[in-house]
């Protein structure tokens, strides 16, 4: 049975990079 | 829009940062919280639905979000079946019934004013 991380459910939203 | 991965199937096993292994219909948010918390690498945002406007394919949404406390604009497009966890509510999507369907998680319309939960890199700012 596969198994995931639990990081791979919910979306990486990267804020454009500030100072 | 990327195909929608496997891990959204009722009964996929997940497992958070402290080994737990959970089922992905019993998320919490806290399940989430904590997992960060532990991450040396992740940090969990808060990302508001500002805008949900159709896509370029006839299943495609683009959802536009306010991220963080910087509040910074990002855009996704992805199938309206793609289930987001919202703080204190859980799975939602655009099109909760396809989601239902199609993957036999139960799920919520997702809505202009949602928080969900999204994840950035620890030490970006």
């Amino acid at each position: 049975v596969p198994v995931f991380p639990w990081h791979s459910l919910v979306p990486f939203l990267a804020p454009t990079q500030s100072d | 829009p990327v195909s929608l991965p496997p891990f959204f199937m009722r009964g996929s096993i997940i497992q958070l940062a402290d080994g737990e292994l959970k089922r992905v219909e019993d998320l919490k948010t806290e399940d989430f919280i904590q997992s960060a918390e532990i991450s040396s690498e992740l940090k969990i945002d808060s990302s508001t639905v500002e805008r949900i406007d159709s896509g370029q394919t006839p299943n495609a949404v683009v959802i536009q979000f306010s991220v963080g406390e910087l509040k910074a604009q990002v855009c996704v497009e992805v199938l309206g079946e793609y289930p987001f966890f919202v703080f204190g509510q859980g799975w939602s999507s655009c099109c909760p019934d396809r989601t239902t369907q199609l993957f036999e998680l139960s799920c919520a319309k997702l809505c202009v004013g949602d928080v969900c939960v999204s994840l950035t890199l620890r030490g970006m700012r």
